[in-house]
C-alpha cells in the first residue's frame, strides 16, 4: 500500500524532482534472466537455422543508422577515434504496437496523442543504458518559416499486470521542451533518460507509454505569430535510440583498452605499486629508469 | 699472383662465391617471411548479409608466412619459439616449426538487423589482425 500511494502522488503529473527515485517502488515483475538471452554475435542466428525469417526494419530508421554509422565509423569499419564516449551499442527501437488516443487538432498545433509499446527483448542483460532519447521524424519533409514551442507529455504506463499484483497507477512525466524547426528539418531528438533509466535498468520485457504534443508559434521569436493558420505536420510514431554499454567480452571497451594501453609495461600488481609510491607516478617511473640503468 | 688467382677464379667455389649477388642472398630476409596479407571480402561471402548492413566491405587481414630463425628481434618472440625452432630443425622434425600467427587486434564498427527488427550499432572487438608474430 505504501508504494501505491507513492505511485499515486507521481501519478498526479507532478514534475518530477531530480533526486526522485520514483521506480525504486518496482520490482522486476518477470524475474526471468534474461543472461541467456546474449547473443553470441556471430554464430548464425537461432531464428535463421529454424528457417524463422527476421522482420524487416522500419526504413526510416534504418537511414537514421546508416547516418549515424557513417559518423561513428569508416567504409571499413574501423571506428573513429575521434568519437570518445563510454557507449559501444547503439541500440534503435522501432514501436512493436502503437494506437491513437486521441484524433488532436492540426490546425491548433495539438497532435493525436500516440500509446505506444516497445519491446526490450533484443536488449541483453549485459548491456547497460547510459542514454536513451526519442527520436521523431515527420511525415513529409517540411520547412517552418519560424521556431515552433512544442509541449511533450509522457505517460509511462504498467505493462498488463498478471492478476497475482497490484494494478499500479500510471507516471506521468511532463517534458517541456522547445524545438527549433528549420528548412528540410529531417529528426527531433528528446532525451528521456531519466524517464526510461529505471524501466531499462530493472530489465523490463517492454515499455508501454504514451505521449502526446501540444505545439504553438513561439511568440517571443514572431510577435505576428498569434494571427494565421498554423499547419502543423503530422509527427511519425518515434523510435527509441538505446545508448548502452554492453560488457560482454567481444564487444570492444573503448576506455579499457586505452587504459591499459598507455602503460604496456603496466600490469595490474605494479599499479598497487605505483598507488602506493608516495611521490606518486614520476617518481616511480625515474626510480624504475634507474633500476634498469643499474 | 695475377696466375695464382686466375686459377682460384676457375675453381668453381671460389667464383661462386665471387658472385656477390648471391653471396648477399644469404643475408636477405626470406622472401616469403611471416607477415600480414589483406583479404578483403563482404558480408554477403560470409552469408552475414542478411543481418549485417555496414560495413560494404570488411578486411579482416591475416598472417602468412616462414618464421625466420632469429625471431625474438623481430616478432618479440619469446625464447621458446628460438627453441622450437632448433628442436624441430636438429632434432625431430615431428616438433611442427613455430607457426605465423596474428599478435594484435582492432576493433570493427557494424551496424546489425536483429530478429525483432531493430537496428544495432556495435564495436566488436578483434575482428582485423594488426600485427604478426611467431610462437
Amino acid at each position: 500500500s505504501q508504494a501505491s500511494n507513492g505511485e499515486a502522488q507521481i501519478a498526479a503529473g507532478a514534475e518530477l524532482e531530480p533526486e526522485a527515485e520514483p521506480w525504486s517502488l518496482l520490482q522486476s515483475q518477470d524475474g526471468r534472466d534474461r543472461s541467456g538471452l546474449l547473443p553470441s554475435p556471430f554464430n548464425v542466428p537461432s531464428d535463421e537455422q529454424g528457417g524463422t525469417r527476421r522482420l524487416q526494419p522500419d526504413s526510416r530508421a534504418l537511414r537514421y543508422m546508416k547516418r549515424l554509422y557513417k559518423a561513428y565509423a569508416t567504409k571499413e569499419g574501423i571506428p573513429k577515434s575521434d568519437r570518445h564516449h563510454l557507449y559501444n551499442t547503439i541500440r534503435l527501437l522501432t514501436p512493436c504496437a502503437q494506437h491513437r488516443q486521441t484524433l488532436g487538432n492540426q490546425m491548433t498545433g495539438i497532435l493525436p496523442s500516440l500509446d505506444l509499446l516497445f519491446n526490450l527483448d533484443s536488449v541483453p542483460a549485459l548491456e547497460h543504458l547510459l542514454k536513451s532519447v526519442f527520436l521523431y521524424t515527420f511525415n513529409n519533409s517540411v520547412s517552418f518559416p519560424s521556431a515552433v514551442k512544442c509541449m511533450c507529455n509522457m505517460m509511462i504506463m504498467e505493462p498488463k499486470s498478471s492478476s497475482k499484483t497490484v494494478p499500479r497507477a500510471p507516471y506521468s512525466f511532463t517534458f517541456n521542451s522547445k524545438f527549433e524547426f528549420r528548412k528540410k528539418h529531417k529528426w527531433i531528438e528528446i532525451d528521456v533518460t531519466t524517464l526510461l533509466q529505471p524501466l531499462v535498468a530493472s530489465k523490463k520485457q517492454s515499455i508501454h507509454m504514451s505521449v502526446n504534443f501540444t505545439c504553438e508559434k513561439d511568440q517571443l521569436q514572431h510577435p505576428s505569430a498569434k494571427d494565421g493558420p498554423f499547419n502543423m505536420p503530422l509527427l511519425v510514431p518515434p523510435s527509441l535510440l538505446l545508448y548502452l554499454n554492453d560488457t560482454s567480452a567481444q564487444v570492444y571497451h573503448r576506455w579499457y583498452s586505452l587504459h591499459y594501453k598507455r602503460r604496456p609495461s603496466q600490469s595490474p600488481d605494479q599499479k598497487t605499486g605505483l598507488a602506493t609510491h608516495p611521490m606518486g607516478e614520476e617518481a616511480a617511473e625515474c626510480g624504475r629508469a634507474s633500476r634498469h640503468r643499474r | 699472383g695475377q696466375e695464382t688467382a686466375s686459377s682460384k677464379l676457375k675453381d668453381p667455389l671460389v667464383a661462386a662465391s665471387f658472385n656477390l649477388s648471391e653471396y648477399f642472398k644469404q643475408f636477405l630476409f626470406p622472401q616469403n617471411e611471416c607477415e600480414l596479407h589483406d583479404f578483403r571480402l563482404s558480408f554477403s561471402q560470409l552469408k552475414w548479409d542478411n543481418w549485417i548492413v555496414a560495413p560494404s566491405r570488411y578486411n579482416p587481414r591475416y598472417c602468412k608466412g616462414d618464421c625466420p630463425r632469429a625471431v625474438g628481434h623481430r616478432y618479440g618472440s619469446p625464447v621458446h619459439t628460438m627453441v622450437q625452432n632448433i628442436i624441430y630443425e636438429k632434432l625431430d622434425s615431428s616438433v611442427p616449426r613455430p607457426s605465423c600467427i596474428p599478435a594484435k587486434y582492432s576493433p570493427l564498427s557494424v551496424l546489425a538487423i536483429e530478429p525483432d527488427g531493430s537496428i544495432a550499432y556495435k564495436v566488436y572487438e578483434d575482428m582485423i589482425a594488426t600485427k604478426c608474430t611467431c610462437r
